[in-house]
């Protein structure tokens, strides 16, 4: 009965209880999942399973911003030669990497992992498809896509997010619409967006995966005009935690680029995630992503379009446009 | 990380996807 053992067993005791509560809880959510799979098999609609405030809230308490930028320190460390296969082998075997495609096959060539993250392929890899007006800017998995309806975008079936929230104010568009089109005149901010009598408002949602080749290129031929970054969490995207944190593209560090196709209003987003909390985009020296400060709700604001380039940034189908980087 | 494409088209323009399928880049999205 030592003060020691005495102040030891006070200070473990409630941890039975912890692991208890806690353990039941992951049980009865895991159950709750199980049934809704049958209820799938069955071909029953299931509401997903969307996180309430409170979880959302914990989960955002997790650094993940700085978790991030640690791993883009570790992966900025020059690996030695003889470690440099080993651990890219590693890499490649658990996230499925397809190093033929690469422009460099040699893994020594790369210096650290933050290198081999940003392999290019070989030209020949991605054929730029011709007949289609639009191609997928990346390699991942679709996600969703659709048409947008009432405002609200789905990140996957059944989980929204606000189209507003996500892109901002439409404050970027004052140089890219005619004045005649003035914001009382739309019932809605989608209206705002639709530029063109009988268009609609589309989205698609890659999701790229680790092993994924991480850079991303022009989607179709469009000018670019507007880049607004909005400094955020970064918490993972990937599909499970896409069903379950709705909102979740509005809560992350993401950076939209605006502009104009031949139909009217086109804009590429780029979302980031704990892995990847850096993004680049080629013709943007100015940008800075994942910086260890930024105020909550902020955003800013960058114009492509000066005195001498009244259009933008012109970029073709197919074309480099900027890549993902670790940390 | 992802990418979001949100832009204006005609109504007939229409998606050759399928939600949960891999592309690569350069492979068509859809048109019009």
């Amino acid at each position: 009965f030592s003060p020691v053992s005495l102040g030891l067993q006070a200070r473990l005791r409630p941890l039975p209880l912890i692991l208890a509560t806690g353990g039941g809880y992951v049980g009865y959510d895991q159950y709750g999942r199980y049934r809704d799979r049958e209820l799938e098999k069955l071909g029953i609609e299931v509401e997903p399973r969307v996180a309430n405030e409170a979880q959302v809230g914990l989960y955002k308490t997790i650094p993940t911003r700085l978790l991030s930028r640690a791993w883009g320190r570790l992966n900025q460390v020059e690996l030695p030669t003889w470690l440099r296969k080993p651990v890219y082998s590693l890499y490649i075997w658990t996230f499925g990497v397809n190093m033929q495609e690469a422009a460099v096959e040699d893994l020594h060539h790369y210096r650290n992992l933050g290198e081999f993250f940003r392999r290019k392929l070989k030209p020949q890899a991605r054929p730029v498809c011709d007949s289609h007006c639009v191609i997928s800017p990346a390699d991942g998995k679709i996600l969703h896509f659709g048409r947008v309806r009432n405002c609200e975008v789905e990140q996957v079936k059944g989980v929204t997010y606000s189209l507003e929230t996500f892109l901002g104010p439409h404050t970027w568009a004052e140089s890219l619409v005619d004045a005649t089109r003035n914001e009382d005149d739309a019932s809605s901010f989608q209206d705002l967006l639709v530029t063109k009598e009988g268009n609609e408002l589309f989205h698609c949602v890659v999701y790229l995966a680790p092993g994924d080749y991480h850079c991303f290129h022009s989607p179709t031929d469009w000018t670019v005009a507007h880049r607004r970054h909005f400094p955020g969490s970064l918490m993972s995207v990937n599909p499970g935690v896409a069903r379950w944190i709705k909102e979740l593209f509005c809560h992350n560090e993401r950076v939209v680029l605006s502009g104009e196709w031949t139909h009217g209003f086109f804009s590429l987003t780029a979302v980031g995630a704990t892995n990847v909390g850096s993004i680049r985009i080629y013709f943007d020296k100015e940008l800075r992503t994942n910086a260890p400060r930024y105020s909550k709700g902020s955003y800013n604001d960058f114009s492509y379009i000066s005195n001498n380039n009244r259009e933008g940034v012109a970029m073709r189908k197919g074309e480099h446009l900027g890549e993902f980087n670790l940390g | 990380s992802t990418i979001v494409l949100l832009f204006e088209a005609p109504r007939d323009f229409a998606f050759n996807l399928k939600a949960g399928q891999k592309i690569r880049y350069g492979e068509p999205l859809g048109s019009m």
